[in-house]
């Protein structure tokens, strides 16, 4: 059940201009149902190598050339998704490349490939055509030769030579279990086709790829989303939903990329957790991570060597929120070991303040995250409800941090990140300043009343509790 | 929640990942706020795309078409001042108050539960067996004061931090149920007063048990909606 789609490589949002023909001059088709229609439309057609998909109009508009040709640019767009055939613009070769339609002109040997449309100097039987595509001086396998594309030379001592255009199988290697693998290999080891990411047919499955974007879940292309022991992926065969991929290990001397390991607390989702505690949070003791029992599972330590699945420790060894392990009680499959601290990100700070620092008068100019402070006389990224002028007693001069509002949890700042309005500054409380204790205070905060609430909605009247 | 019972929470959330599997609770603030705990997120600025807040339900995995089920998208993620655990999730639309959704209040600036107030714990996290794990569980709590918990606990807990006393039968929240409420009715009123945080073990038995006190962080979560 393979997708005509599964011929395309999509670049979401991006529309590719002509810069000799308007684009627009080509036709749009407004009556295909989906993108999938619209390359089987294009899939056939020897001129059609990509297509423009409106998701809004639902319109598709077939275009003879791809991002690699002459005088074209690529746009974003907030209309269009651009499907271009990969045998256009893939930069590896399945099989010996029978369908390679790159633009790599150059032999193994550094040799420029000679026109196919010239005799000379190398004469030779081949007459290009849509079909052949024997385009410009590209490196093509019209001849089916196992060793993949090749050209004629321009260099008459040579006749013609192999392009060494890598296989897609070889041109990514796999480090550690190939969580960073993006490759364009799109086949299982069972030779199966692998099924687009982004449809959900013939096998419905979790991994949107816009759900899951930093894990680049391209077209049908090998991946490992999950901390599977290696690049997967579901396939067109109704059959068989998902299957490994057959992809090459990185030399041992290629190590992977190390989240920074960590042993008295958790970073991120604590993949580089390597501490030694072995309970969950719940308090049960962990199941060994070579042991079958009670728990049966595929994670075997050497299958997943950079994971440090040792003893019983808790580990991340997929990806999941926090470390975890199977559990040594036989009714708890897995569990978080959420107990473990999780080590603050904070940057270090650069000077203290006393009280609530609303006295501060400091030039630290940075929040706690390392973020650059925004200036409070400046108006974006955020528009600032305390400034130099209307709060003069607070001096907030440049982008310093202070404390306009005495906020009792420190200095703080607008910053320069558009997506956090405001945040605490990378500074501390002064040693010898304790904070008044709330829990012997001068006068009991008593409890006048509590927030706006729906009455009729008062859990207690409603009997529903 | 281990040693709980079956119960009704309308502000109490259940936090989704991109599996739509739950990890965490979370209390209802206001109608586009919730708040929980720092524990369940990798990072402040984690891309939030894929995960949601459910509520209106009892059951942790409800049918698709349940009655009164909500589920929004978070838009937003941000972390407390330093020491909180909190975080503030701004959704991507208001929810729709109802029967089976409702906001829970906060307390005043710096106030101090007085030992002995009952409270309640809900979340739909593991109950190590002593309960039903498909739906929301909860479980009542006292109040004990700071002092009192800092003989068990050794000087450890915070003036940021309040405790409940820990009962002869295991008696708590656990994994599953951090970010979640400790709500306390006071004047007429359920008032969040803390938020469930990891402890070193789930509900153990005579051990307090410790929670992040909302009161000190109240200055917080209003300045963050208003600004």
């Amino acid at each position: 059940q393979r997708s005509p789609l599964n011929d395309f490589q999509v670049l979401r949002g991006t529309e590719l201009q002509h810069l000799l023909h308007a684009v627009g001059s080509r036709p749009w088709q407004e009556d295909v149902a989906d993108a999938e229609e619209c390359a089987g439309r294009c899939g056939p057609l020897l001129d059609c190598r990509a297509f423009h998909y409106n998701v809004s109009s639902h319109g598709c508009q077939l275009l003879p050339w791809t991002q690699h040709s002459p005088h074209t640019r690529l746009q974003r767009s907030r209309r269009c998704d651009l499907f271009q055939k990969k045998s256009y613009v893939r930069t590896c070769i399945m099989d010996n490349g029978v369908e390679y339609r790159g633009t790599v002109a150059i032999t193994v040997g550094g040799l420029p490939c000679q026109r196919w449309s010239l005799r000379f100097p190398n004469d030779h039987k081949y007459t290009p055509t849509l079909r052949n595509g024997l385009e410009e001086n590209f490196c093509r396998n019209p001849d089916r030769d196992p060793g993949g594309p090749w050209c004629y030379t321009t260099d008459p001592a040579v006749r013609f030579q192999s392009c060494g255009i890598k296989s897609c199988r070889e041109a990514a290697c796999l480090l550690c279990n190939g969580e960073d693998y993006r490759g364009s290999v799109d086949r299982t080891e069972s030779g199966r086709e692998c099924q687009r990411w982004d449809l959900q047919h013939p096998h419905p499955h979790p991994f949107e790829p816009s759900k899951f974007l930093e894990k680049n879940l391209d077209d049908n292309y090998c991946r490992n989303p999950d901390g599977s022991e290696r690049p997967w992926c579901y396939t067109t065969d109704p059959q068989m939903e998902r299957e490994f991929c057959d992809l090459p290990h990185c030399g041992s001397e290629a190590q992977p990329r190390h989240e920074a390991t960590t042993l008295n607390c958790f970073r991120g989702k604590g993949e580089g957790y390597r501490g030694t505690v072995n309970t969950t949070a719940a308090g049960v003791p962990c199941q060994r991570w070579d042991a079958q029992h009670p728990h049966q599972h595929r994670f075997a330590p050497e299958k997943y060597a950079c994971k440090d699945l040792r003893e019983n420790f808790c580990r991340n060894p997929d990806g999941s929120e926090a470390p975890w392990c199977f559990t040594s009680r036989p009714g708890m499959r897995v569990a978080f070991c959420y107990q473990i601290r999780r080590c603050a990100d904070d940057v270090r700070p650069e000077d203290c303040y006393h009280g609530a620092g609303e006295l501060y008068r400091g030039s630290v100019s940075k929040t706690r995250k390392g973020v650059r402070c925004q200036r409070w006389s400046a108006e974006t990224p955020h528009k600032p409800q305390f400034t130099p002028t209307s709060a003069p007693q607070a001096q907030l001069e440049e982008n310093f941090c202070r404390n306009p509002d005495r906020d009792s949890h420190g200095p703080w700042c607008y910053t320069t990140d558009p997506g956090t309005p405001f945040d605490y500054c990378a500074l501390r409380r002064c040693d010898n300043d304790q904070p008044p204790s709330i829990l012997e205070p001068p006068d009991q905060v008593l409890f006048a009343e509590c927030g706006k609430r729906v009455t009729r909605l008062d859990p207690r009247r409603s009997r529903l509790r | 929640v281990v040693g709980g019972q079956p119960g009704n929470s309308p502000w109490t959330v259940s936090l989704r990942n991109r599996q739509g599997q739950h990890f965490c609770g979370g209390s209802l603030v206001k109608e586009q706020w919730v708040l929980t705990a720092q524990q369940c997120f990798s990072s402040c600025n984690m891309p939030l795309m894929g995960y949601e807040v459910w509520l209106g339900t009892l059951f942790q995995n409800p049918q698709p078409g349940e009655p009164g089920l909500q589920r929004v998208p978070v838009a937003k993620m941000v972390c407390g001042p330093s020491g909180s655990q909190l975080v503030l999730l701004k959704l991507e639309r208001p929810v729709t108050l109802n029967q089976r959704v409702a906001l829970i209040c906060l307390p005043p600036e710096r106030y101090v539960v007085p030992p002995g107030t009952n409270c309640e714990i809900a979340g739909w996290g593991e109950t190590k067996g002593t309960g039903d794990n498909t739906v929301l569980n909860m479980a009542l709590l006292n109040v004990i004061s700071n002092q009192e918990c800092n003989g068990k606990h050794r000087g450890r807990v915070r003036e940021s931090e309040m405790c409940t006393e820990g009962l002869l039968a295991p008696v708590g929240a656990c994994e599953g149920d951090y970010g979640g409420p400790l709500a306390c009715f006071t004047h007429d009123c359920w008032v969040l007063q803390g938020i469930i945080i990891p402890n070193r073990v789930c509900a153990r038995p005579r051990w307090p048990a410790i929670f992040t006190r909302v009161s000190v962080f109240v200055d917080w979560i209003h300045k963050v909606m208003r600004l």
